[in-house]
């Protein structure tokens, strides 16, 4: 049979992480169910802004290379907005809180947060 | 993706995942790399869920994801959520949604749910076998006992197969990429034996979370989508996650 021309040996001394295959830790977060859905990831959302938006600028410009249309974009992003308001509780109140405090339009947030049914094919 | 489920001699379960993710979504030349997958990387974050200041669950998580793809809920069960592909994919759930027929789960909505509110993992593991999806998937589940760990796959509509960890007839790890396991992974996306050969290299007596790490990080298992690697343990709830890369040679899936 073939070998896979990207396969190797097992590794064996990767822990505790380091080297080329280890680009670092993940912040730790708490959220806070007690607090109204809106503002649980305000914190979060607030601090991660910036990479936030870069994503989500880099799918709407795959999204917009298949999509010429201004009109069609427009009406889409209303689409997908309406979709977040029939998202069940409290992940729509939560999505809506996300896009408020990224300062992002709320149709990229639900997009974001329906990746998965969407790829799924 | 890959899912890891396995147990140690004495009983003890370990769960671990690598998230892939990004495939054709831009190819950044310049770093050889996946455009969206390196741009995941930053928003990756471990979330603790606390209610009256106390930890409900915990997760892995992409800010600005509202549910959950990896998650740990303490002394009760761990979970992960891989992508099942299938003509009767996600985006005919989606189209139901919108025409008005919503009486299914949106899947990393359920995920959270389960983590949130099931208490055992038998709870856990019901919910999950019978709910109503909008999109098919692999449920990757660990327990706190011997032979609690399972992968259900599921369609939208019907769970297909429940596959559990039998340590008495020699099964004492699951792997679950992203085929289903009565069916040969894609002949260019085959991570599921390199796993299992390392996994059986490295024998039951020695498995733990930092030796699932090493198998996670073994090339194809790591790859050019790898965006980063959780390990899980059920017992005293805890979760770590590192970011990855996966430099030349590597496979770009």
């Amino acid at each position: 049979s073939a070998k896979d021309p990207f396969s190797e040996e097992c590794k064996i001394h990767e822990y505790p992480p380091s080297g080329p295959t280890y680009k670092g830790n993940v912040p730790k977060y708490i959220i806070n169910l007690d607090l109204p859905p809106s503002e649980r990831w305000v914190k979060l959302v607030t601090d991660k802004k910036a990479e936030l938006k870069i994503m989500i600028f880099s799918l709407k410009g795959m999204l917009k290379a298949l999509i010429h249309n201004k009109k069609y974009m427009a009406a889409l992003e209303n689409k997908l907005a309406w979709l977040g308001t029939t998202l069940p509780y409290p992940f729509d109140e939560e999505i809506k809180g996300i896009a408020s405090a990224a300062d992002i339009p709320l149709g990229d947030i639900v997009v974001f947060n329906i990746f998965y049914e969407i790829f799924t094919v | 993706c890959t899912s890891i489920v396995a147990e140690d001699t004495t009983g003890k379960l370990y769960h671990a995942r690598n998230l892939d993710f990004g495939l054709f979504l831009g190819w950044d030349i310049k770093n050889s790399s996946w455009t969206v997958t390196k741009e995941l990387k930053p928003l990756m974050v471990s979330v603790d869920f606390q209610r009256n200041n106390k930890t409900v669950f915990k997760s892995s998580n992409l800010a600005g994801y509202v549910g959950m793809i990896s998650g740990v809920k303490p002394g009760a069960f761990s979970l992960t959520l891989n992508e099942r592909f299938s003509v009767d994919g996600g985006y005919i759930g989606l189209f139901e949604w919108i025409v008005g027929q919503r009486d299914g789960w949106w899947m990393s909505f359920l995920t959270r749910n389960v983590l949130e509110n099931c208490t055992s993992y038998e709870d856990a593991k019901d919910r999950l076998v019978n709910s109503k999806l909008l999109a098919p998937a692999y449920f990757i589940l660990g327990g706190m006992k011997s032979g609690e760990g399972c992968i259900i796959t599921r369609s939208r509509s019907a769970t297909l197969d429940i596959w559990p960890l039998d340590t008495k007839k020699g099964i004492w790890y699951l792997v679950e990429t992203n085929y289903d396991r009565w069916k040969d992974p894609f002949v260019l996306d085959n991570r599921r034996d390199p796993a299992m050969k390392c996994l059986n290299q490295t024998m039951q007596e020695n498995i733990s979370l930092p030796t699932i790490y090493n198998v996670l990080s073994t090339k194809p298992v790591l790859n050019k989508l790898t965006v980063s690697t959780t390990l899980l343990e059920v017992s005293d709830g805890h979760i770590e996650t590192y970011l990855r890369d996966c430099p030349d040679p590597c496979s770009p899936w």
